[in-house]
């Protein structure tokens, strides 16, 4: 077979090049089963090893940001908000592999980690900014807690049960706030069959399923004060997305 | 100071000229952020 000749070196802001990562971050986000979807930010680097004749192997190396989409959100990517500097970001940083075979994209491999944005950088630029807190702080926690049982307790619509905590942040001045995140699951109880047995309550058939996302602020000082907003997204989840109950998000890894 | 001066100006003189409108090329990678960087 004669060798095929050498690709042509891509650059990171070239259409094929950005038509793979973007192929590379629906395959991480479809692949995500906790957390939140992320958005390109910036295409590192790309090195392209061609394999002969219409078969390359790319390898990408992404900057990826975090949305406010839930990885359970029907919302599609393009639609998502990138979190804003001033919200503590989180960033990805993505190796992925892939192989272009007659054009089709395929992803071979992918790694990635995440990280918060440093707290002395948004506290240079915002002061008052409450950071991202660990998951599993007691404030953190009483707050999920108290929001999820705010809620319940107020609606007509099936129990939900936590599937997991998204983000955390705590702002201590000028007043000492609680800001949580987490994503919940209709069950087939209601609130009153949920008060005798809440261990009976089930995750209702995957066909019917409603998962949803959950926004609450806590205040405790000066006063206390809870506000919760919840939203079914009343969709169907695709199967390899369901998450494992009970399990929480101990990290921020989108792989 | 004078030897100084002589030496600028052999490089300004050695410099090829670009033609009128010209923008060099972006370098290949990283690529331009879309968002902010953190």
């Amino acid at each position: 077979v004669p060798a095929a000749p050498p690709p042509a070196p891509l650059g990171c802001d070239d259409p094929e090049a950005e038509a793979a990562a973007e192929f590379a971050v629906n395959y991480i986000n479809g692949h995500s089963r906790h957390g939140y979807k992320f958005a390109l930010n910036r295409i590192d680097n790309v090195r392209v090893v061609s394999q002969g004749l219409n078969n390359d192997i790319m390898f990408l190396e992404l900057d990826l940001l975090e949305t406010t989409c839930h990885i359970l959100s029907p919302t599609p990517l393009a639609n998502c908000t990138v979190r804003s500097f001033t919200q503590h970001a989180v960033e990805g940083d993505c190796d992925v592999k892939l192989q272009k075979l007659n054009g089709k994209l395929s992803v071979l491999a992918s790694k990635c980690h995440s990280h918060a944005d440093s707290s002395e950088d948004l506290l240079q630029m915002c002061p008052d900014c409450p950071l991202l807190a660990s998951l599993n702080n007691t404030e953190v926690l009483a707050t999920v807690t108290a929001a999820l049982n705010d809620h319940n307790s107020k609606s007509t619509e099936p129990y939900l049960r936590l599937l997991e905590i998204g983000r955390a942040r705590i702002q201590y001045h000028p007043v000492h706030s609680v800001f949580v995140e987490f994503a919940v699951a209709a069950t087939n109880c209601s609130l009153g069959e949920a008060k005798e047995n809440v261990e009976g309550c089930q995750l209702l058939p995957e066909d019917q399923s409603n998962f949803g996302f959950c926004t609450a602020s806590r205040l405790i000082r000066p006063s206390e004060d809870l506000s919760v907003d919840c939203q079914l997204y009343g969709h169907q989840v695709p199967h390899h997305m369901l998450p494992s109950l009970p399990e929480y998000s101990t990290g921020q890894d989108t792989s | 100071p004078v030897a100084k001066r002589a030496v600028a100006e052999a490089v300004q003189h050695d410099k090829v000229p670009r033609p009128v409108g010209f923008v060099p090329p972006p370098p290949p990678c990283p690529g331009k952020i879309r968002h902010f960087r953190i």
